[in-house]
């Protein structure tokens, strides 16, 4: 464990909590893309399936059970407790033109072709992608509220922290996974539209509104 | 190649 990994998962952590406060004391989910929420989901799903198979650490297993659940939690609230307020009009990305590629890719291109090792590599890929659907809502409705920028920018932050953390396991103990790295790469460049929006409208007091 | 990685991140 190095600063920057920890680092990342703390900021992982706030995202998720933002957005599941953000819904709970606004009653509302509106802006936020629920289809984006049901791939982040299904990436925990199938990345910590090894929750019952192996013991890493406590703070490992706990992570993950937190992640896993709060995931959850917030694709119930959209679309269960708050669905009236599900803007399911905005949220139009056809998310099987992600899972599908992706699906395809783990069975190509992994470490290892063994059900465990292919599910992870789907995770993996599908967590470079799964923020997608939620930018193209908000370039749809041309704007999102502050909280979900904030959301936005933890997220974005966390796999980029990942990225510092992988350069320093490879410096100092050698350690690098191709696959996590590229697909982090991929994750964190998707971010950078939406990073130099944060920093140069919300970061100023301004409400992120895209030319529509 | 089996070199899985150890999966000792989130």
């Amino acid at each position: 464990m190095n600063i920057f990994r920890l680092a990342g998962d703390v900021s992982h952590l706030v995202a998720i909590i933002i957005l599941l406060l953000k819904i709970w004391k606004t009653r509302s989910c509106a802006g936020i893309s629920g289809k984006s929420q049901i791939l982040f989901a299904s990436v925990f799903v199938t990345r910590y399936l090894d929750l019952f198979t192996i013991f890493i650490s406590l703070y490992n297993s706990s992570m993950k059970i937190i992640y896993i659940s709060c995931s959850i939690a917030t694709v119930y609230l959209v679309y269960f407790k708050f669905k009236a307020t599900y803007d399911g009009n905005h949220d139009t990305f056809r998310v099987e033109f992600l899972v599908v590629p992706v699906g395809g890719l783990s069975f190509l291109v992994n470490h290892d072709f063994s059900p465990m090792e292919i599910l992870w590599t789907f995770s993996i890929y599908l967590e470079s992608v799964a923020i997608l659907p939620q930018l193209f809502m908000i370039s749809k409705t041309g704007e999102a509220e502050t909280i979900t920028t904030h959301y936005l920018f933890f997220l974005g932050l966390y796999r980029g922290l990942y990225l510092i953390n992988w350069i320093w396991r490879y410096y100092f103990e050698g350690f690098f996974d191709l696959i996590a790295i590229v697909a982090g790469l991929v994750q964190t460049v998707l971010y950078c539209d939406f990073f130099y929006l944060y920093v140069t409208k919300v970061l100023k007091g301004k409400k992120l509104s895209l030319p529509a | 190649d089996t070199d899985t990685v150890p999966k000792d991140e989130l």
